[in-house]
């Protein structure tokens, strides 16, 4: 069964990072998750693959540039709050 | 299969 409620999730950085990718796909519109790392950060707090993200902080990056928004989750700090939906419900 | 679609990828 798939939830397409968007989430909230909490992570702290571990020694490998948030363990997850940021990627952006051609000729598709947002920035999709992939990569997480079984067991990492990410994946504890809920993050899934394939996962859209919606925002970064409570700051809402749908319409930011890719570059941006991996400035934005890299200069975070150790910890990191995103909201994500599946690929469905985006 | 959307691996070849990427066009950008960061680790995090």
């Amino acid at each position: 069964k798939v939830n397409h409620k968007p989430r909230i999730c909490k992570m702290v950085k571990g020694p490998n990072g948030f363990g997850f990718s940021l990627n952006m796909a051609k000729n598709k519109p947002g920035l999709f998750i992939n990569e997480v790392q079984s067991h990492g950060p990410a994946d504890t707090a809920g993050v899934e693959n394939n996962d859209f993200l919606v925002e970064v902080n409570g700051e809402n990056v749908m319409n930011e540039s890719y570059d941006k928004v991996v400035a934005r989750i890299q200069s975070s700090g150790d910890k990191l709050t995103v909201l994500v939906c599946s690929k469905d419900a985006y | 299969n959307m691996i070849s679609l990427v066009t950008q990828k960061t680790k995090l």
